[in-house]
């Protein structure tokens, strides 16, 4: 799975992912990437987040919009939302990480996963990108 | 004043850090990078977070390296089958794709449904054939084969086999 966020210079949000699924999957099986809300959410009043991993606990928990919702209502910064609900997909046996960015500009990550690659760049001059 | 940020993964491969070959790690970082240019291209010249999002993802996509698009992993009965998902958060207008086997890149079949059709979801050949009819490129499913990928079917199919399944209960669907 692949996945983008991003917040503009005209304040707006977005958010992408992509993937092939799981290795060996059966029965037509979809995971979490293209249902929205689970691995893929965009509001410019919460956050833009994509996600990765263990689809079916991120479909169950909403990940991606409980992530969002956290910010919008619970007035969370970016980091503490997305740890709380990957605390929770943990808490129930998942695995994987999200990316997530804020109307602010601040961005997180957050996983509990080997092989997490992840990269950040911002208009201050951030580049980097890393591997778990 | 410019002031944008994007954030980009590339999945939670199986292989972490300290598993990979120093030539591998250095492809993935490499495969990375690109993706984060061609997003940082957009915002820094003023653009939409959508299109970076989208430019970024399809770098990816064409990466046989990572798991989307070219280089996906396979379904149990050997096929390559993609799914993704855009959402623009000005107006949560909201696009998806699964089951697709021949549109190269999927993030812009999602994107065409959220912007050239009253769905948020299509599947499989319907999706294809929405694609092909808004002029996204086609190709043969063979286009997003690698041979590691096939690999790891027959590699999981055999444990299956011989019960060293690396998930017991196969929850795959």
């Amino acid at each position: 799975t692949v996945g983008a966020a991003a917040k503009d210079m005209h304040g707006n949000l977005a958010a992408a992912t992509s993937t092939g699924g799981l290795t060996g999957k059966r029965w037509g099986r979809v995971g979490d990437s293209p249902v929205i809300g689970a691995g893929t959410y965009a509001d410019n009043r919460g956050c833009a987040v994509s996600a990765t991993g263990s689809g079916e606990f991120y479909i169950r928990i909403g990940v991606a919009h409980e992530i969002c919702a956290r910010m919008r209502f619970g007035k969370e910064d970016a980091q503490t939302a997305t740890d709380a609900v990957q605390d929770e997909v943990k808490a129930l046996g998942g695995a994987g990480g999200v990316i997530a960015v804020a109307p602010d500009g601040t961005s997180a990550f957050s996983f509990n996963t080997p092989g997490m690659y992840r990269g950040r760049a911002t208009s201050g001059g951030d580049f980097a990108v890393h591997i778990y | 004043m410019q002031n944008w940020t994007l954030v980009i993964h590339g999945g939670a491969g199986a292989m972490a850090r300290g598993t990979m070959t120093p030539e591998r790690d250095a492809a993935q970082r490499a495969g990375l990078a690109a993706a984060l240019e061609a997003g940082k291209a957009v915002l820094a010249s003023g653009g939409a977070a959508l299109d970076a999002v989208e430019a970024a993802v399809k770098v990816l996509e064409d990466n046989p390296g990572f798991n989307a698009g070219r280089g996906a992993v396979f379904t149990y009965e050997g096929v390559n089958e993609l799914d993704a998902a855009i959402m623009d958060g000005r107006n949560r207008a909201a696009g998806a794709v699964t089951g697709l086997t021949r549109t190269r890149n999927p993030i812009s079949a999602a994107r065409a449904v959220m912007e050239k059709s009253p769905h948020v979801m299509l599947q499989a050949p319907g999706a294809d054939r929405f694609a092909r009819e808004r002029g996204l490129d086609q190709v043969d499913p063979s286009y997003f084969r690698t041979e590691e990928r096939w690999q790891q079917l027959q590699t999981m199919k055999e444990n299956t086999k011989t019960g060293a399944v690396f998930d017991a209960d196969m929850k795959y669907g």
